[in-house]
């Protein structure tokens, strides 16, 4: 563990917070894709299987139920509990566009051909593009809500502090995982565009809003 | 080495 993981995981966690709250002081998920959610819920109950064969850390157990209980909880949020203040016909990212490619990738691209190491290699390249549909959705309506995009920000946050954390294990530790190198650079470079107005407008105190 | 390596990342 190293000051660069560290802060990505609490950035993680912060985001998850943020989301929750959003979802709970507005009583609203407009502006949220449920297909992102879906995504993410999906990469980590893939990558999380080891949770009953694999023991790292008390850290590292704590981390993944949450992660897995917290985007589940999500979902029925979106799906049940505030359904009707989400809109699908502006959620409209095929999904299918993502799925495929990662499971092609994950059967070229794998560590060991046995099937928890495949869905391991799955979750990491769906992560790299699961924000697709929510940064899709976002482009569309053009504008989000500030607690959304403070969301967003420690989701990228997150992406982007786990790189000088393998820089920093290349050098102390020797350890390089060339999978989750490329696919974390990808998914970094995602958010570029995302930073850029997040940086420019909402911490001027501006509304995140895209030009026309 | 890839054999030995464990995913200790989250």
């Amino acid at each position: 563990m190293n000051i660069f993981r560290l802060l990505g995981d609490l950035s993680h966690l912060a985001s998850i917070l943020i989301l929750l709250q959003k979802i709970q002081s507005t009583r609203s998920c407009r502006g949220i894709s449920f297909k992102t959610q879906a995504l993410y819920a999906t990469v980590f109950i893939t990558r999380y299987l080891d949770l009953f064969y694999d023991w790292v850390s008390l850290y590292n157990f704590v981390m993944k139920i949450f992660f897995i209980a917290s985007s589940c909880y999500v979902l029925y949020l979106m799906k049940y509990k505030y359904r009707p203040t989400h809109d699908p016909s502006i959620d409209t990212f095929r999904v299918e566009y993502l799925l495929g490619p990662c499971a092609v990738l994950a059967l070229l691209f794998h560590y060991r051909f046995t099937l928890p190491e495949l869905l391991w290699s799955f979750s990491i390249f769906l992560e790299s593009v699961a924000i697709l549909p929510q940064l899709f959705m976002l482009q569309r309506t053009g504008e989000a809500e500030t607690i959304t995009t403070h969301y967003l920000a420690a989701l990228g946050a997150y992406r982007a502090l786990y790189i000088p954390n393998w820089i920093y294990r290349w050098f102390t530790e020797d350890m390089v995982d060339p999978i989750a190198v490329t696919a974390g650079i990808v998914q970094t470079a995602l958010y570029l565009d995302f930073f850029y107005v997040y940086f420019t407008k909402v911490l001027q105190g501006q509304k995140f809003e895209l030009p026309a | 080495p890839v054999e030995n390596k464990r995913h200790d990342e989250l």
